[in-house]
């Protein structure tokens, strides 16, 4: 258990540091990012947002929404985490998603925890902040299933969106309990047969805020880049929606290749409360979840 | 859809945006008017000479919602904008057949 | 209730107020626009070099008003912004769902 | 008859306005407005301090057509105030009743 605990932390901090690399170059395209930056490769704050370097956005701070609910109530109760979401955007975060606010305005208004099918609901907000259910349900599949759609349905209600979310958490399952790379490639490989927007090959570069364009991002550099911090230079580098490719990417490969691999640099970058945090919540994550407890 | 449009004193833009947003509303926009109504205006020494300006600085927030958010929207509005003197402004409601959000083409409520 | 929206030549908004004022009108809201239409722009001469200005200051009024007064303050409206040249603007007639007077929370033609 | 109602980035106004000439759109009426909304503002400095000043310049431009030719405009202009960057603005359609030409009281379609 205790590479179990290591890994969730990786996946964990991946995560924000995903996010605080990519959000800088959030919305520009891959020759913008060449243009300004050369190979952005460090964290250098500012973008659309005026951020600080490793100043983190809605991809990090919806997960620690998500990781407190949980934690608060010591097990996954949807209401919490609906509460955390509404607590959140009162505060007025750095960022907020269009379908990440519609749907919480909705739980304002209307107190239903899930909004009704949507077309337009085939975002990326729901996937990015799956780290938190998935180390909670280490152990069990399908409870991963189940309480990654509830999570996600609560701001976005789409296949696509609830497909992807699912998808994310059980590659975090596969990653954060040791399994290979082709283990994984094979779920993902399993994922493309039944649902071929998803596949890996014939990747063409874009990265926006469709959540297969996001998954396919984070899919196809990771399984094409051999450590942590070439991954995530890849993906961020990529630009569209690149925190949230980022933070995707950032807590799969933080998983994969576990906390040695996350560049000291970085981690330097986060704030120091916000890291400490993150590594408690991973490991509460982990004590509740049914792997721990012997479920 | 419904455009809510409010006309307000200027300096309760601040709060009016502050009580919108906690009830999950980012979008506005907002326009300086002049106001001409039962407030009337006031008397201003310009060079030395007294005159009277008819009108008053008022500011215009519209914000184009759904249906369902009409009703909160506009008492959140006329709970913030109200000072209870004459003046406070007035808020219309006007009917919306269709939006667009231009950088994603995406259109009804899923552009709000 | 409707909304009376008249795009007017600036210098028009004092008579324009003025005549609605005497059919009982005194609530409106006036806005600075620019105006691009037939009338075309003008030529300044900025810095000793001719230039085309292609828009013009045109104000926005908006009233108000119960459906029973549409036609009236229409009418009202149009004599007084009228020169007959070119330019001299357009009315629409927009309807209008809710009023609320901000001050006292009264609603529909009693908020007017 | 609609109003086509597009809040845009103040530099996008002529690429509008030419795009819309092109499709006969010969009259609208721009107004300088503020924005609230995803696209954050901007910072600027005031006596060498730098602040963050929350709204950013947008224009609204309104223009009035038969119901025909809604879908076409609507298209024009998301095409031409178009960047693919946060704060590109929003499109509104709201029904109009009626519209008066001033110059010479023509109703209707033939006012515009
Ligand atoms: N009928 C109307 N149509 C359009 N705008 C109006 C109307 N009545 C009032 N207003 C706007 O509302 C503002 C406040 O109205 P006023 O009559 O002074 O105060 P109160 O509503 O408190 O009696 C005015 O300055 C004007 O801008
Ligand atoms: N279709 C329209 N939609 C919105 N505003 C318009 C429209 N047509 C004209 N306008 C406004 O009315 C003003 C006067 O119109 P213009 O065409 O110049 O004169 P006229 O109506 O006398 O032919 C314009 O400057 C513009 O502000
Ligand atoms: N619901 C709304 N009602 C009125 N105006 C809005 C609304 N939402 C946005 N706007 C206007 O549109 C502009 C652009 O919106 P913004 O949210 O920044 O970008 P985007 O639509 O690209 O996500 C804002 O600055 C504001 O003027
Ligand atoms: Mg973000
Ligand atoms: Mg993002």
């Amino acid at each position: 258990l205790g590479d179990v605990r290591r890994r969730a932390r990786s996946a964990f901090l991946g995560l924000a540091l995903g996010d605080a690399l990519g959000a800088p170059v959030e919305f520009m395209t891959a020759d913008e990012i060449r243009a300004q930056h050369g190979l952005l490769r460090e964290m250098v704050g500012g973008g659309w947002l005026r951020l600080r370097p490793g100043q983190v956005t809605d991809d990090t701070e919806m997960s620690l929404c998500l990781a407190r609910a949980i934690d608060a109530a010591s097990g996954f109760d949807l209401r919490t985490v609906a509460d955390r979401f509404a607590e959140w955007l009162r505060g007025g975060p750095v960022d907020v998603g269009n379908t990440v606010r519609r749907g919480i305005r909705r739980y304002l208004h209307e107190g239903t925890l899930a909004g009704p099918p949507a077309d337009g609901d085939a975002g990326n907000g729901a996937a990015m902040r799956m780290v938190p259910v998935a180390l909670a349900t280490l152990g069990n599949g399908p409870l991963l299933a189940q309480l990654a759609v509830q999570q996600a349905r609560v701001t976005h209600h789409h296949l696509l969106s609830d497909t992807a979310s699912v998808h994310v958490g059980l590659l975090l399952h596969l990653a954060v309990t040791g399994h290979s790379l082709s283990r994984l490639r094979a779920a993902s490989d399993a994922l493309a047969a039944v649902h071929p927007g998803f596949r890996i090959e014939g990747y063409r570069g874009l990265a926006t805020g469709y959540v297969v364009d996001t998954l396919r991002t984070v899919l196809h550099h990771f399984h094409r880049t051999r450590g942590f911090e070439e991954c995530l230079v890849a993906v961020v580098n990529q630009g569209g929606d690149a925190d949230t490719t980022g933070a995707i990417a950032g807590a799969l490969a933080g998983a994969y290749y576990g906390p040695e691999e996350l560049p000291a640099r970085w981690l330097r970058k986060l704030a120091p409360a916000l890291r400490a945090e993150i590594e408690r919540l991973a490991d509460r994550m982990v004590d509740l979840s049914p792997l721990a407890r012997g479920e | 859809m419904k455009k809510v449009e409010a006309i307000i004193k200027p300096f309760k833009l601040d709060e009016v945006k502050q009580a919108l947003s906690e009830v999950g509303i980012a979008g506005l926009t907002a326009t300086e008017v002049k106001g001409f109504g039962r407030q009337k205006g006031h008397t201003e020494l310009y060079r030395g000479a007294e005159y009277v300006v008819d009108f008053l600085p008022k500011v215009k927030v519209e914000v184009v919602v759904a249906d369902a958010l009409v009703a909160k929207v506009v008492e959140v509005i006329e709970r913030a904008a109200k000072t209870g003197r004459i003046g406070d402004g007035k808020i219309f409601v006007v009917p919306v057949d269709e939006v667009i959000r231009i950088r994603t083409g995406e259109r009804g409520d899923s552009a709000l």
